[in-house]
């Protein structure tokens, strides 16, 4: 599939420029409504003394949270993708020379809300943090493995609604393990900044 | 895009082969775990004593919809679309072939959890129900413009996670409004059979 071939290639462009700045850039992946700009706020909020940081945020339409994370004193980037159902390395360089990347530590880039497409499309980041919500019910992880394979960090959010949603989160972890043991998993209430810390510690910031 | 072109010529011949045994099929799309099988389920409960049905379900890997099906004594047929995000027409032909068309009046289609991929590609279904959940946030409908235009029910469903989510419900009814004024929206708790009758009339079964 040349399209994924030339994809990857722009993808490897990306780290080297990233590299060559210094930059470190942290993918956060998830369905839609899954709280991944919530996430990003919240480590911002934490993070923004220490490290100099940009968001390049890809949606269909809309700047509805590129919009949210400026009015957070955070540089952003929104890319809008159209029809497209993901990010693809060719934005993420036309968004890279939008930033001054000499002045920057750290880019969170968050995808467009798709638990399947981004999967396919590698970016060019060091890191990559998945996202999922307790509300998406029993099978999410089982349902996506793609997903889960390269991630980082797997974020089983919105841990207030786990009673609500009769949803074992214990049996999400066995999942996620088992597709991925080297994943780092943290549940966490990402709307009251609960799990924050330890995601900011996985993350190695 | 010869992809679609060609879909949509198949999609036609679907309708005809179901117009032909006088099958009416129904869409059903969402998010991951927005609750179409847990739909699906609560009308087939209600309606497998007037119409003899049966459910064709995408998704990535597994028969873990399938199976639940399978236990409410209705009929099913499982498409594994392996790295593929949505269902397409020739997937739903060959499922076709794997039911007694003579012996069937209603075909629910559950699309592979996206809100996003399968706008992209008719099957050639008479109707189309878009089920989103109240967790996934207030920006869903806004987000995602592609997938409401064509539908004619949208469910908001999980309800009862409404206050604890702090989302405006009556709000995403208007975002659904002014982009399909003519979709019939209701507001479900699919688990607990609230909404279920209104869909069912909404459906005219
Ligand atoms: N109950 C609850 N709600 C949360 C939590 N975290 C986020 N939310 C809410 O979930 C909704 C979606 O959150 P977002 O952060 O916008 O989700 P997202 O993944 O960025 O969504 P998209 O970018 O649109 O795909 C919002 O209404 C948030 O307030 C949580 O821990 N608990
Ligand atoms: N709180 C609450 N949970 C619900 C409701 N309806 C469904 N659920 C739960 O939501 C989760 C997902 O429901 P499903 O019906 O499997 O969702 P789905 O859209 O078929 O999911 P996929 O096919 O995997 O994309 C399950 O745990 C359901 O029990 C509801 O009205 N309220
Ligand atoms: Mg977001
Ligand atoms: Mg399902």
């Amino acid at each position: 599939e040349s399209i994924i071939r030339r994809n990857m290639l722009l993808a490897e462009e990306n780290r080297r420029i990233l590299d060559n700045y210094g930059i470190k850039a942290i993918d956060v992946m998830g369905a839609t409504g899954s709280g991944k700009t919530t996430l990003i706020i919240q480590i911002c909020k934490r993070l923004k003394d220490r490290y100099r940081i940009a968001v390049i945020k890809g949606d269909l339409t809309s700047s509805i949270d590129s919009d949210m994370i400026l009015k957070e004193g955070v540089k952003s980037v929104q890319v809008n993708t159209g029809r497209e159902c993901h990010l693809d390395a060719s934005q993420i360089r036309k968004a890279l020379e939008k930033l001054e990347l000499s002045s920057l530590d750290l880019i969170f880039i968050e995808n467009v809300g798709n638990l399947i497409c981004p999967a396919e499309f590698p970016l060019g980041s060091h890191k990559r943090i998945v996202v999922i919500s307790i509300t998406e019910g029993p099978y999410t992880v089982i349902k996506h493995p793609f997903m889960f394979m390269d991630a980082d960090i797997v974020v089983i959010n919105k841990m207030d609604l786990a009673e609500a949603m009769k949803v074992d989160s214990d049996k999400l972890v066995q999942d996620i393990r088992s597709i991925n043991p080297r994943a780092n998993v943290v549940k966490a209430i990402c709307r009251d900044g609960i799990g924050i810390d330890d995601i900011i510690h996985a993350l190695n910031l």
